[in-house]
C-alpha cells in the first residue's frame, strides 16, 4: 500500500458521528439496554455517562449472559441490574488526533472503536466496515 | 495496494478450518443454540444440516427477539422453537475457488462469509479479523 498512508488519514474522516451512535447510560436498568439493543440491531454499543464520557461498551452477550441462574433463565435480572454492573471497562479507544493507522490496530480485536476528545467525550466511533470500505477504495485505484 | 494482488490469493489460504468453526444444527432447540453462542462467546455461527452442508447463520439477537412476547420476555419460546425457525438464509458465501478479492467484498457487509465446496458443504469461515490482518501485513511491508 505505498501510495496509501494510513498514518496521514484522520480517524474523525471517516468515523460515524457521535450523534448517529446508539449508546446507554451507566444507570439504565439491563432491560433498558437490551431494549435499545434489539430495536437498533447492534450486538453491542458505547456506554456514556451523563456527560457523554466514554465509561465502556455493553454487549448483549453480557445482558444474556446476566439472565442465566444456576437452574433456569432469569428475567427478573434485567430489571434488577444496572448496565455499569455488567458493562466492560477494559475496551481500547481511539483520540481525535490519531491517524487510520492506530484504528486499524484497534479494529484488528475489536468490531468497532471509539472516538474520544481529550476530555473523554466519545465524538464518534470507528467501525471495521469503514475500514473495509477505506482498504477496498484504495485496492481498486 | 499495487504490489499486494486480493485476486491471487485463495480464501482457503487463512480461513479458519470448519473443524473449529462453531455451529448449530437445523433442528437444534434455541435453548442449545443459545447455549453454543453462550458458551463461545460468538454472536452469530453457521447452521448446518446433517451432512455438513450450509443453511444459513444464527444470532443471538434472532433468539432474543424470539424471546420477546407480547406482554413480557418469554423464555418457553426458547424449548419450543427450533434453529430453523429463526436462522437467516439469504446469506452470502465464498467458494473454495473464490479469491480474498471476492471475500473483501462480501466481508464489508457481513463480519464473516462462509467458506463452501462445491456440494455446498462448508469447509471453513473467512472473518473480517483475518482480512484486516492480511491488509495490515501488507501494509506495513
Ligand atoms: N442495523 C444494521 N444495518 C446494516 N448493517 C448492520 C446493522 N447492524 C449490524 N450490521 C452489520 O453487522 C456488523 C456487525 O454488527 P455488530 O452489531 O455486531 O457490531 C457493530 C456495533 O457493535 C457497533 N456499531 C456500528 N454502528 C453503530 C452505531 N450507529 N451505533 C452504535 N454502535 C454501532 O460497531 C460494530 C461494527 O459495526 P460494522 O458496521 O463494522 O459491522 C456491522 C455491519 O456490517
Ligand atoms: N472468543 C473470542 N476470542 C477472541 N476474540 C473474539 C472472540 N469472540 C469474538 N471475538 C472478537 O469479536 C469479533 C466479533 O465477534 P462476533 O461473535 O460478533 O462475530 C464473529 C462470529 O460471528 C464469527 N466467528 C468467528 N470465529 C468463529 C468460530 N471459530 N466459529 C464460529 N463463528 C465464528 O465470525 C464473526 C467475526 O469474527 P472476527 O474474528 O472477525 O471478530 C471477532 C473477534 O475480533
Amino acid at each position: 500500500l505505498s501510495n496509501f498512508d494510513l498514518s496521514t488519514i484522520p480517524v474523525t474522516e471517516n468515523m460515524i458521528d457521535a450523534e448517529k451512535v446508539a449508546h446507554v447510560q451507566l444507570q439504565n436498568p439491563l432491560e433498558h439496554a437490551l431494549l435499545v439493543l434489539t430495536k437498533t440491531g447492534y450486538n453491542a454499543v458505547p456506554v456514556l455517562d451523563l456527560d457523554g464520557k466514554f465509561c465502556g461498551t455493553i454487549s448483549k452477550s453480557a445482558i444474556v449472559e446476566a439472565m442465566f441462574g444456576l437452574e433456569q433463565i432469569e428475567v427478573d435480572q434485567l430489571y434488577d441490574k444496572k448496565v455499569e454492573d455488567v458493562m466492560e471497562e477494559d475496551i481500547p479507544t481511539v483520540r481525535i488526533d490519531d491517524s487510520l493507522e492506530k484504528a486499524l490496530h484497534v479494529l484488528i480485536d475489536h468490531s468497532f472503536a471509539c472516538v474520544l476528545d481529550h476530555q473523554d467525550k466519545m465524538v464518534g466511533i470507528y467501525t471495521r466496515r469503514e475500514m473495509l470500505k477505506q482498504l477496498r477504495n484504495e485496492y481498486y485505484q
